[in-house]
């Protein structure tokens, strides 16, 4: 719990949405 | 007891009372989402943000996305009729909004939006200021706090020429504007608490 955003789920929704150029980034 | 979520991120305050606790964060979750993407397509519009870390991209956004929510929507909450308009469209009065169950809270976010509305700012400076709310080197996490502090200060330094030459007769508005990033924390970490218990519950 000392962690909201993780536990909430943001975390998740982040990570997805940064997903598609973070992997571009990768490349 | 009736449960309700007085969060202007949820459809609308009331929760059915037949549906699992599971169910009712599931639907909340679903209503917040596209804002939360917002915040990060927004970010990745930030000159810069995609040059930080990936590890450092996303504990920025953990910790700022309510921030920069609380600007984005500030017109959401109608100071001089005292009520809330809902991501569903309905409009809730304060009064009501206290006998589900809000407090604190929403008062101080009723002050906040009121005097960062008072401030009259265009829509390039709210962006600038959101982008300077969303990079703050001390956020708990950064692995490398030198790179985000010299993007935060490019930000506070582009904000603060455009605040200038836009109102040139009014330099608090640059001061007020940064006494505004405490105001933003203090809410962010009752708006965890908020978050907590309701997980609790």
């Amino acid at each position: 719990f000392n962690d909201p955003a993780s536990n909430l789920g943001l975390e998740d929704i982040i990570r997805k949405a940064l997903m598609g150029n973070l992997e571009e980034r990768q490349e | 007891s009736r449960m309700y979520l007085v969060c202007p991120m949820n459809t609308s305050p009331q929760v059915d009372p037949h549906k699992s606790g599971q169910d009712v964060w599931e639907e909340f979750s679903h209503s917040f989402t596209p804002a939360v993407r917002e915040v990060v397509e927004f970010a990745k519009k930030i000159p810069g943000f995609r040059e930080l870390s990936q590890h450092d991209q996303v504990s920025l956004l953990k910790a700022g996305t309510f921030e920069v929510l609380v600007v984005r929507f500030a017109s959401l909450f109608h100071v001089k009729e005292r009520s809330v308009t809902f991501l569903g469209g309905q409009k809730y009065s304060v009064d009501a909004l206290r006998t589900m169950g809000s407090g604190d809270l929403l008062s101080s976010m009723f002050d906040f939006c009121e005097k960062l509305m008072n401030l009259g700012l265009s829509e390039e400076e709210m962006s600038l200021f959101m982008a300077v709310v969303l990079v703050s080197a001390d956020r708990s996490g950064i692995e490398n706090v030198n790179s985000v502090e010299a993007l935060q200060e490019t930000l506070i330094r582009a904000l603060r020429s455009l605040i200038t030459r836009n109102h040139p007769n009014e330099s608090a508005i640059f001061t007020k504007l940064l006494l505004k990033l405490p105001d933003l924390r203090s809410l962010n970490n009752m708006h965890s608490e908020q978050l907590l218990a309701f997980k609790v519950h």
